[in-house]
C-alpha cells in the first residue's frame, strides 16, 4: 500500500469520524443529507460483499467493518434518535434517491468488468459512490449556515478521493498491469463534484470569513 | 490472469 493510498483512507476515516463526533456530541445532523447517507450504506453493503468470501488482510478488513458499521449507524442516527432526527432538515433534503441508484444500477449491468453478480455489484457500488453526494452538496447550498464539522466533513470525503486518484497515478507506474478505467473514470467524476465546493471552502478559509455557497 | 488488484481498494 502506498503513502496515498493510505492517506485517502485515513482522510475517509477522520471524515465518518467527524460526521459522528458532530452528530454523537453536539446531538445533531443540521446540515446532513440522510440522502447521501442512505447512498453510502448502499454504497458499502454493495461494495463489500466479498467481506466473508475473500481474506485480502486484516486492515481491508477491519476498515470494510468501520465503513460499514459507521455508516449504517449514521442513517439510524438520523432516521431513529430522539433528539438527532429533531434536528434533521427534512424539507431542505428533497433529493430523491431513485434517480441515482436507477441509472447507477443499468450503467453496472452495461458497463462492467465481468458479468458476474459480485462485480456488478463492485461496479454499482463504484457508479453510486460517485454521485452519492449529490444531495448533500445540494443540501448545503440550500443551507445558509454551513455549520464548522459540516464543511470539515464534505472538505475531507472530497480530499479522500483526491487522494485516490494519486494513489491509482502511483500504482499505474509501480505496478504492472494496473489499469482499471471504470474506477478510474467514476473516481475522478466524484472528485470533479467537489471543485465547486473545494473552490468555495478554500475562499472562505484564506478570507477567514463563514463558509456560505452561492445559490 | 486473475484480476484482483482493484478489490484491494476499499
Amino acid at each position: 500500500m502506498n503513502i496515498f493510498r493510505f492517506a485517502g483512507d485515513m482522510t475517509h476515516l477522520a471524515s465518518v469520524l467527524v460526521l459522528l463526533l458532530k452528530i454523537h456530541t453536539i446531538k445533531s445532523c443540521a446540515g446532513i443529507s440522510l440522502k447521501t447517507q442512505e447512498l453510502y450504506a448502499l454504497v458499502f453493503a454493495t461494495r463489500y460483499l466479498d467481506l466473508f468470501t475473500d481474506y485480502i488482510s486484516l486492515y481491508n478488513t477491519l476498515m470494510k467493518l468501520i465503513f460499514l458499521g459507521s455508516s449504517f449507524s449514521i442513517v439510524w442516527y438520523i432516521r431513529y434518535h430522539k433528539i438527532v432526527r429533531r434536528s434533521y432538515d427534512k424539507d431542505q433534503d428533497t433529493f430523491r434517491h431513485y434517480f441515482l441508484v436507477l441509472p447507477c444500477l443499468l450503467l453496472a449491468l452495461l458497463i462492467n468488468e465481468k458479468f458476474t453478480f459480485r462485480e456488478v455489484m463492485w461496479t454499482f457500488s463504484l457508479y453510486l459512490e460517485a454521485v452519492a453526494i449529490l444531495p448533500q452538496l445540494v443540501l448545503l447550498q440550500r443551507t445558509r449556515n454551513i455549520d464548522n464539522l459540516t464543511g470539515q466533513y464534505v472538505f475531507l470525503l472530497g480530499a479522500y478521493r483526491a487522494l485516490y486518484i494519486l494513489n491509482w497515478i502511483y500504482r499505474y507506474f509501480t505496478e504492472p498491469h494496473y489499469v482499471h478505467w471504470i474506477t478510474w473514470i467514476s473516481g475522478l467524476v466524484q472528485t470533479l463534484l467537489y471543485a465547486d465546493f473545494f473552490y468555495y471552502y478554500f475562499q472562505s478559509w484564506k478570507n477567514n470569513v463563514k463558509l456560505e455557497l452561492p445559490a | 490472469e486473475e484480476d484482483d488488484d482493484a478489490h484491494d481498494e476499499l
